[in-house]
């Protein structure tokens, strides 16, 4: 028996809008501990890892450890049907091929529950090791997402590069160059709108700035994102879900032939 | 030119 029950129905939503277009289908995990996912797109260039505590749900039962595969398209279809304010319950009931979405008003007025063939998905799943990072930058996510976009226009790749001057965001293409530096600046009114760098080492990488963009979906889940940089480690891009977990997304770089 | 790498290439199965 699987039950859980979040007040704060929109997160999920906002989950859904952030990786649905990245992964088709996908394997989502529940134990005592959380409700999480990993999966990696077609092209097994990005890897999403999502976690989502067991204690940031209002209720939350789950007797054994289960994997529900589900497609994310239909997923999301289901869950664009809950209010931004609605709290959103999942159901399964064990060995079922089904899971149930319950959506409740705020004033509970009104309760919906949608239905949804699970499906068996053959993924793997891989151990993520604990890596130092040569640089660590901490910025507003609106921002980061404003330069992907802005880049995106000029170029296919993004070169990021750390060092004691800031961040550089960089690109080329047919009409001609962009370059984007983000200075340290932690002497803002609200935390979230600081841009803090950890250097531990000078790193400078490439990447494909359409897997850049579609991250940058996840931007409403958090004000701030973090982008972790390390030479030959994918890239990880990371947005906090408050009280709760993560969506973490995993970028292979590209390399020089 | 640069050459897209894959995520297997760094991380390994579970």
């Amino acid at each position: 028996m699987l039950e859980l029950r979040l007040v704060q129905g929109s997160l999920l939503k906002k989950v859904l809008e952030a990786i649905k277009d990245l992964v088709n289908d996908a394997n989502f995990d529940c134990s005592a501990t959380g409700f999480s996912l990993q999966a990696m797109d077609s092209s097994h260039v990005a890897l999403v890892a999502l976690l989502l505590r067991n204690e940031g749900f209002e209720h939350y039962r789950c007797d054994r450890n289960i994997s529900m595969g589900m497609n994310l398209g239909n997923m999301n279809k289901m869950l664009k049907c809950a209010g931004n304010d609605d709290i959103i319950t999942l159901k399964a009931d064990d060995g079922s091929d089904t899971v149930t979405f319950m959506f409740e008003s705020p004033n509970q007025d009104k309760i919906a529950d949608f239905e949804m063939k699970l499906m068996d998905i053959d993924s793997e799943h891989l151990g993520i090791p604990e890596a130092e990072y040569h640089a660590i930058v901490r910025m507003p996510s609106a921002e980061f997402a404003r330069i992907c976009k802005d880049l995106s226009s000029i170029g296919d790749t993004v070169v990021i590069s750390v060092t004691k001057e800031g961040v550089k965001f960089s690109t080329k293409g047919d009409i001609g160059t962009a370059n984007i530096v983000c200075r340290q600046n932690t002497t803002v009114d609200k935390p979230e709108e600081a841009t803090v760098i950890e250097m531990k080492e000078p790193v400078s990488l490439t990447f494909a700035l359409r897997y850049m963009n579609s991250f940058a979906k996840a931007t409403p889940l958090s004000h701030t994102v973090t982008i972790s940089l390390s030479s030959e480690l994918p890239v990880v891009v990371e947005y906090k879900i408050e009280d709760m977990g993560y969506v973490r997304f995993y970028l292979a770089p590209k390399i020089e032939e | 030119q640069c050459l897209q790498s894959r995520i297997s290439d760094y991380f390994g199965r579970d």
